[in-house]
């Protein structure tokens, strides 16, 4: 899912 | 990590050497957009403010730091050290307008109303176009260095490996973001003519010159 997610892509 | 990502990642970080090896060797920027280095500097230093609050891995902080550095560096030699050879005259895209749409879309489609996710979300919009004072300066000028155009390859090549990373990640790690995703297209989308260009010039020999 897309929330809470830190984000981990550059 | 998926193969798309991190040959994505690597295309990213071979177009920002190729660019700093093109200028460092020629002595020159000519053909370079300053303005669209300015934009991606400021998408890094927004964008990776979460290397002081988010640890995700050593790759990740050290890629990060890796391009925030080479784009500042990269500013620095058009400004700068090579100022003399900086097309300023050709370089006149007007970054007003893809930075304050790009702030009041983040202010307005966002994940969380919170500082840090406000700066990122504006990143990803911003990254999408900070590419269009570089194309703007090659439609200018009428042609563009092969090097240069290996540059735009490799640049373009990355989001459009993020692309497949997203859609392998849909499907094995049920992840999506798709704020990225929608500006991940739209950034691609906007190398589509470039990319044909460049597969039918540059890679047979010719310089890329757009028709007058």
């Amino acid at each position: 899912s897309s929330d809470g997610n830190p984000h981990d892509e550059l | 990590m998926n193969i798309f990502r991190l040959t994505g990642d690597l295309s990213h970080l071979l177009a920002i050497i190729i660019l700093l090896v093109k200028i460092w060797k020629t002595r020159s920027c000519a053909g370079i957009s300053g303005k669209s280095q300015l934009l991606f500097a400021l998408v890094y230093t927004t964008r990776y403010l979460d290397l002081v609050s988010t640890y995700i891995s050593a790759y990740n902080t050290f890629m990060k730091l890796i391009f925030i550095c080479a784009s500042y560096a990269t500013v620095y030699l058009i400004y700068m050290k090579f100022k003399a050879t900086y097309d300023h005259n050709h370089d006149t895209f007007r970054v007003e307008f893809l930075i304050l749409p790009s702030f009041v879309l983040s202010l307005l489609i966002n994940h969380d109303f919170a500082v840090l996710e406000i700066l990122w979300t504006f990143s990803i919009y911003l990254e999408s176009v900070a590419i269009l004072p570089q194309l703007f300066l090659v439609s200018k000028t009428g042609e563009a260095e092969s090097i240069t155009s290996h540059y735009l390859f490799a640049l373009g090549s990355y989001r459009g490996l993020y692309l497949l990373n997203w859609i392998y990640r849909y499907y094995a790690e049920s992840h999506y973001d798709l704020i990225a995703i929608v500006a991940g297209v739209v950034q691609t989308v906007l190398y589509c003519d470039f990319f044909y260009l460049y597969v039918t010039k540059v890679l047979k020999g010719k310089k890329l010159q757009l028709p007058a």
